[in-house]
């Protein structure tokens, strides 16, 4: 609003000047030349002369870059390779300009009005993008934004000595950017942002060559983004073509972090099990699988495995989440650290079921991150518990504590969906050898074992197997449990009715089994 | 049992519905992770060839942008004076390095139809590129298939190798064309 | 059952999934050799 009578057609004769002399000879080493003339020029029409006059020149060029590219993009003539070309001559320009101002503001040392600059320009443009989207809807083009964004984050991660100093607060502004441009706020936007966190230069800042893991924190947060906007779709595990590409395109990048970060993965697995919904086993299973380099896993099938006796059993895993603070109100945790100290409020196990249920979630009466959070919390504890009486966790050791009331309550008193909620949030613990898998995987069989109704062995078993039926990769924390459950006569697994209930099952279970012996 | 959604009477629902849902595959059974196109098994990062959540291959070297010095690119003034790409005036080695760097782009139709031109052949079982000997004429020819010493173009070790072989002329490529529609590049 | 945003944001993908970014939009542009995708036999070396 109110723009200054003149600027709009000053803006476009030197957005014109600059793009002509970006594209020309004398530009000289990446523009320096053509840019220290093109400041004065920008000075000479008085654009540099306050804060609000430089950020209305750069909405009004970003408006008029995106103008051009949908004339371009209607041209119905054209190729898509000429239409790109077009656009991107421009484009290309306008971001060097950028570049080149972030990188020349304020005396080389001053970061701070180049980082600010920075965040101006990034804003301006995800606000023109955001109105774009609202404006035009399913007409919306993602093409110039997103050759924007990725044109500029290159440029500003070159190994150039100005950007030395400044790479981690570049790196948090395009983050930044990049959450306030999440798919649930702009979902025409979706596929370019998914290029945009995925893309190989971006990939390697954030989780590679950014010192002590600083972007694994925010890197988190945009796959969360991207896990929430999917969320409503895999749930009803009606995916269209579109919600299928997204939703491929996902498995690809957790892939790629699965090979290159698997660690990033085992360290932010707690998140993102919150916000899976739990119908969606393979991308969760394929997130669990994950287990650090230097780890060697024995193979699950061995005969006999003797999984106390490994030497990684009894470490815990590194924990980066505070699921703690995720255990809701603040006396529920009071009455639940009592609970676990001395059994009481005895009324506590009582309270439990209307403690973990929500109104306000769609598709589920039960709060998800909630459940995952009490059983990491009250698992914790017990292990810890154990180890100060000097045990290791083992089927006799878990057993008659205020822990494994509180699971076993829940394993009772629960509806089937908050018992399959419960037992997904243990199963969720069973990964790669750990105190943790350890724990979860006794605890599992436990309750399998002091079960009082077979409707709790088969939803465990429930749980199990939709876990192992999916395609690779499985967890193998998952793997030593079923394996347990099925070899252990003392489980009498083979004798209960849901295992024959219909041919398909009982013949997964046999190739299961076929498979461990 | 459990008759609701939450037990293995729900599972075998799904499992059964997923059979005739194609909608429905990409959840229930999932997918087959290794036929998205990365090499799960690489003993290198995958992240730095990474192409783009839509891509089922890994970039192309030449796609990789690595910072150089400005000089080093290839700047649209210069482009007029360098040579326009002719096909005919390179050398086969040349001819083969574009075939097998340009997945999926013009470039390898054209290198295709080049060596063609020159009397290579593209065997497309064994997917190699296989002429034959100068002065050697095959043993046996029938007109289904001839048996005699050929020249293969072996990319590994990336030279020709002489090699007795019994060709079926239906495993021969035909000769292959450039499509009409080239997406025009107004820089080339 | 989806709720109106939800729906918003698949028509919204869906629109979007007919104009997906190519590979070469994260590139800087080739004027020498510019990418200019193909589609080419089955049987050539894809990788």
């Amino acid at each position: 609003f109110d723009d200054p009578p003149g600027l709009h057609e000053k803006t476009e004769f030197l957005l014109r000047e600059w793009v002509n002399m970006y594209h020309s000879p004398a530009a000289g080493r990446d523009s320096t030349k053509a840019f220290s003339m093109f400041v004065g020029q920008m000075h000479q029409q008085g654009i540099l002369k306050t804060d609000d006059l430089i950020t209305r020149f750069f909405r009004l060029s970003t408006e008029m870059c995106v103008d051009l590219c949908y004339r371009a993009l209607n041209e119905q003539t054209h190729s898509p390779t000429l239409i790109r070309a077009k656009c991107f001559h421009t484009l290309d320009a306008f971001v060097r300009l950028i570049s080149l101002l972030v990188k020349h503001s304020g005396d080389s040392t001053n970061s701070v009005t180049k980082i600010n600059l920075l965040n101006k320009v990034l804003g301006i443009v995800a606000g023109v993008l955001l109105q774009d989207h609202e404006v035009r809807n399913t007409e919306f083009q993602q093409l110039p934004y997103h050759r924007i964004f990725i044109m500029l984050f290159i440029e500003l991660n070159a190994p150039e000595q100005v950007l030395d100093g400044i790479n981690f607060q570049i790196l948090t502004a395009f983050c930044n950017t990049f959450h306030i441009l999440r798919p649930r706020k702009a979902p025409g936007f979706a596929y370019a942002w998914l290029e945009l966190i995925s893309h190989r230069v971006f990939i390697g800042r954030m989780l590679a060559i950014t010192p002590q893991q600083r972007g694994w924190g925010m890197y988190a947060q945009l796959l969360i983004d991207l896990i929430k906007f999917l969320s409503p779709f895999l749930r009803n595990a009606d995916l269209t073509k579109a919600a299928q590409l997204l939703y491929k395109g996902t498995l690809r990048v957790l892939l790629v972090l699965l090979h290159d970060f698997p660690e990033f993965l085992c360290d932010y697995h707690y998140l993102f099990c919150d916000v899976i919904p739990p119908n969606c086993i393979q991308m969760r299973n394929l997130i669990l699988s994950a287990f650090p380099r230097n780890m060697r896993l024995p193979d699950p099938f061995t005969p006999n495995l003797k999984v106390d006796m490994l030497s990684d059993i009894t470490h815990p895993p590194r924990i980066v989440t505070n699921f703690t603070n995720m255990i809701q109100p603040a006396s529920f945790k009071k009455d639940l650290d009592s609970y676990l100290k001395s059994r009481a409020p005895v009324t506590f196990l009582s309270d439990l079921r209307s403690n973990l249920q929500v109104s306000n979630e769609p598709g589920t009466r039960y709060s998800i991150p909630l459940i995952n959070a009490l059983v990491l919390y009250v698992g914790t504890q017990a292990i810890t518990y154990i180890h100060s009486k000097g045990q290791t966790p083992s089927m006799s050791t878990i057993a008659h504590s205020s822990h494994m009331d509180i699971f076993q309550n829940l394993a009772v008193d629960l509806d089937t969906e908050g018992r399959y909620l419960f037992l997904n949030a243990i199963a969720n613990q069973l990964r790669y050898p750990n105190s943790h898998t350890h724990y979860f995987s006794c605890t599992l069989l436990y309750l399998f074992a002091e079960a009082n109704t077979e409707a709790i062995q088969e939803q465990i078993t429930r749980v199990l197997l939709e876990r192992l039926i999916v395609n690779r990769p499985h967890p193998w924390g998952l793997l030593i449990t079923f394996i347990e459950l099925i070899k252990n006569p003392s489980f009498n697994f083979w004798n209960h009715e849901f295992v024959h209930c219909a041919p398909e099952i009982h013949k997964l279970f046999e190739s299961v089994a076929r498979s461990c012996t | 049992m459990v008759n609701d959604q939450f037990g293995m009477v729900g599972l075998l629902t799904f499992i059964r519905a997923a059979e005739t849902d194609p909608n429905l595959v990409a959840l229930a059974p999932g997918i087959d992770l290794t036929t998205l196109g990365l090499n799960l098994n690489s003993p290198e990062n995958l992240y730095s060839t990474f192409q783009s959540p839509w891509a089922d291959s890994p970039c192309r070297p030449q796609d990789i942008d690595f910072h150089v010095h400005s000089e080093y690119l290839t700047n649209i003034f210069i482009r007029e004076k360098l040579a326009p790409i002719k096909l005919n005036r390179y050398g086969e080695d040349l001819l083969f390095f574009l075939f097998y760097m340009n997945n999926g782009d013009v470039l390898q139709l054209a290198a295709a139809v080049e060596l063609y031109n020159r009397d290579w052949r593209y065997h497309k079982e064994d997917r190699v590129w296989i002429t034959r000997a100068p002065g050697m004429d095959p043993s046996i020819k029938t007109n289904s298939y001839e048996k005699g010493t050929y020249y293969f173009w072996d990319a590994p070790s990336w030279r020709k190798v002489a090699k007795e072989f019994l060709l079926e002329y239906d495993k021969l490529e035909d000769r292959p064309h450039l499509p009409h529609t080239l997406h025009h590049n107004p820089n080339q | 059952p989806l709720n109106k945003e939800h729906l918003y944001h698949l028509a919204m993908l869906d629109s979007s999934y007919h104009h997906l970014p190519h590979p070469s939009d994260s590139e800087r542009l080739r004027h020498y050799l510019p990418r200019n995708p193909c589609p080419t036999a089955a049987y050539y070396p894809q990788l």
